[in-house]
C-alpha cells in the first residue's frame, strides 16, 4: 500500500529529526 | 543545511496553538482569541525557564487586560522582548532574518499569522533549553500533522540562527 509507505516514511524522517535535535548540543557557552 | 519548506502561517498558528496546550498552564488558550493578552505564552515561557523567567519578570505582564488592546501590546512587547533576550542571553543564539511577530497586529487584530511567529519563536525556546528533552518528547507524542509543522517551524528557525 503506498499510503501505508509514505506514512512510515514519513513517521521516519519526523523521527529521525527530532532524535537528532535531542542529541543536539545547546545552550550558552561558559 | 537543506532549505526548510515553506511554512503555511495559519497552519503553522493553529498546530503551536494545539502544542502551547500541553503545558497546561493557567490561564485558557483553547483559541488565537486566548493568546493575544500574552498571559499563555509568558506563562509556558516560566515553565521552560523559571530561572530566566522569574516571577519579578511574569510580574510585568498583567494578567487582566481584558479587551484594552493597548495593554495587550505592551505585555506582548515585553514578552518578545524577554524571548530575544534569552536568545541572546541563555542560548548564546542569534536570530538572524527572523522576520519578527508583530504585536500591534496581535494585540489589536488577532493576527494569527504573527501569532505563529511568536509562538514559533517560544517553541525555538523549548527545544533548545536545558529542559529540552522533556518537550522534544511531549512534541514526538503528538499527531504525526503537527509534528511535521513543528519540525518545519524548527527548521525555519535553526536556518536563521547564528551562534
Amino acid at each position: 500500500d503506498p499510503n501505508m509507505k509514505a506514512g512510515a516514511a514519513n513517521e521516519g524522517v519526523l523521527a529521525n529529526f527530532f532524535n537528532s535535535l535531542l542529541s543536539k548540543k545547546t545552550g550558552a557557552p561558559g | 543545511m537543506s532549505t526548510p519548506e515553506s511554512l503555511d502561517r495559519m497552519e503553522l498558528c493553529e498546530s503551536l496553538l494545539t502544542w502551547i496546550q500541553t503545558f497546561g498552564v493557567e490561564a485558557p488558550c483553547k483559541t488565537v482569541e486566548d493568546l493575544t493578552s500574552g498571559v499563555v505564552m509568558a506563562q509556558a515561557l516560566q515553565k521552560i525557564d523559571i530561572v530566566y523567567f522569574n516571577d519579578a519578570w511574569i510580574s510585568r505582564i498583567k494578567p487582566e487586560v481584558g479587551d484594552n488592546w493597548r495593554l495587550k501590546v505592551s505585555n506582548l512587547k515585553k514578552i518578545l522582548k524577554g524571548i530575544l533576550d534569552y536568545y541572546q542571553e541563555s542560548l548564546g543564539q542569534h536570530i538572524n532574518d527572523f522576520t519578527l511577530p508583530d504585536v500591534n497586529l496581535i494585540g489589536e487584530h488577532s493576527d494569527a499569522a504573527e501569532l505563529g511567529r511568536m509562538l514559533q519563536l517560544i517553541l525555538g525556546c523549548a527545544v533548545n533549553c536545558e529542559q529540552k528533552q522533556e518537550y522534544i518528547q511531549t512534541i514526538m507524542m503528538m499527531e504525526e500533522s503537527v509534528q511535521h509543522v513543528v519540525m518545519t517551524a524548527i527548521q525555519e528557525l535553526m536556518s536563521k540562527e547564528t551562534q
